[in-house]
């Protein structure tokens, strides 16, 4: 049910998009909210509000709901920790003649979203994401990155959806890159890698070694040290 | 230890291999070892088999997984490696098929090296490249340079993946230790990451070892 909508600045548009403007975009932010998640482990939609903006030859829609996670009790099937029930989240759906993209998903559980946008520091190194909404040719200039990207290390995907997906964890991963980078002593340089399109859950399961903390391994002999020798 | 020691450059690496979308790297770690060790104690560098560990290497969990100091154990339990071209790497455990006569090294010992990072640079320039596990962090986004992320970010205790170091230096001031990957040659620098070397980096100085050929 759409809440009422707060005072806006001359230059943007109310979120006063009534429920029937919303349900396509809404339907799909849901979709890909809960991608891959098993039935009976999907979260639904509580209030919702919006606001669009016409791009191009589409409009950018900019959502915000508060996402109801079913009750959960094997962690190994819901990623949340149970006492997060309700989420707040943030969508930007850019709708192109039919066609939905999810350009940014940023939920948190209800009491801590708001202090992390409070979070003077994250944003001002992070300009891209004081925008808001996102610059015009932000999501042509992402998308021009990704095809490269798919080009480069010769990337295709089952579906248009998977495609979306992908598209966006790449481009939660340039922003975790750019913290990785920010963040390093050395001179190494991080960016975009044939891991891009890895969720950080997806290359830790497949890539790494879990064992090497979990067991201690076979007791070896100790090396003499080379002025022993 | 010399300021520098690259064995890139005397022939004791074979080439940047690929694991795939498996958690093998500690069968690549472990043979690239003990291609360093055979070369450097019976002339000849050959490239060894990861997917005899895979397979045949039961203290392991092949993909999900493995320990060097118990594929050191395995290796010699089987009788030996056979190589790569024998024994081809497939990126998934299949029914071990290893064969003795086709073993064309073997090992007798593994040891556990200094944690001390002059200590492991000395053994290294004498001995050879070092089996080693680190902290992963960033990796999934490395491009090239020197690594050094912050400490709490990645912790010594939570190591996730096995390399092998093959050579250190300094690269304008920086020291640094160079590092063999198995992603293939088209992540980091050619297949290589750079991670700094003295402060126990991503807990590169926590579990050095490497095999012993007589």
């Amino acid at each position: 049910v759409p809440v009422p909508a707060e005072p806006w600045t001359d230059d943007e548009q109310a979120w006063d998009l009534s429920s029937s403007e919303l349900l396509a975009p809404a339907r799909f932010a849901l979709d890909m909210y809960n991608y891959g998640r098993a039935a009976g482990t999907r979260a639904v939609l509580g209030a919702i509000r919006g606001r669009v903006r016409r791009v191009g030859r589409g409009s950018l829609f900019s959502l915000e709901a508060t996402v109801e996670e079913p009750l959960c009790n094997d962690p190994l099937v819901c990623p949340l920790p149970m006492s997060n029930k309700t989420m707040l989240c943030s969508f930007q759906v850019l709708d192109e003649l039919g066609k939905h993209m999810l350009l940014r998903r940023d939920c948190g559980p209800v009491n801590t979203k708001v202090t992390e946008y409070g979070n003077e520091t994250f944003s001002s190194f992070l300009p891209l994401l004081n925008k808001d909404p996102l610059p015009q040719d932000f999501s042509a200039e992402m998308a021009t990155v990704f095809k490269h990207f798919m080009t480069t290390y010769n990337r295709t995907y089952k579906s248009r959806e998977e495609a979306q997906w992908r598209f966006t964890v790449f481009t939660r991963n340039l922003i975790r890159a750019q913290k990785i980078q920010a963040l390093d002593q050395g001179t190494a340089e991080y960016g975009i890698t044939k891991f891009s399109d890895l969720t950080e859950e997806e290359f830790y399961t497949i890539y790494l070694n879990p064992v090497l903390q979990k067991e201690p391994g076979r007791k070896m002999s100790l090396a003499k040290s080379i002025n022993d020798l | 230890a010399p300021p520098e020691w690259d064995w890139r450059k005397k022939g004791a690496v074979t080439e940047v291999k690929d694991q795939g979308m498996c958690g093998s790297c500690w069968a690549f770690s472990v043979t690239g070892n003990v291609e360093g060790q055979w070369f450097l104690n019976r002339g000849t560098l050959l490239s060894l088999s990861e997917q005899e560990l895979l397979d045949c290497d039961k203290m392991d969990k092949a993909c999900f997984g493995g320990l060097p100091s118990n594929a050191y154990t395995a290796i010699k339990d089987l009788g030996g490696l056979e190589t790569e071209d024998d024994y081809s790497y497939q990126g998934h455990v299949q029914a071990c098929s290893f064969s003795a006569q086709r073993a064309k090294v073997y090992i007798n010992d593994s040891l556990e090296l200094s944690k001390n990072e002059n200590k492991m640079a000395a053994w290294l320039a004498q001995k050879g490249p070092i089996s080693v596990a680190i902290n992963a962090f960033g990796m999934q986004f490395y491009r090239h340079g020197i690594a050094h992320p912050l400490r709490p970010l990645c912790s010594p205790w939570l190591i996730d993946h096995a390399v092998l170091l093959v050579g250190y230096g300094n690269r304008s001031n920086t020291p640094y230790w160079a590092i063999k990957n198995s992603w293939g040659s088209n992540w980091g620098e050619e297949g290589y990451y750079y991670l700094y070397r003295g402060s126990g980096a991503c807990g590169v100085n926590t579990m050095a070892s490497s095999a012993v050929v007589n």
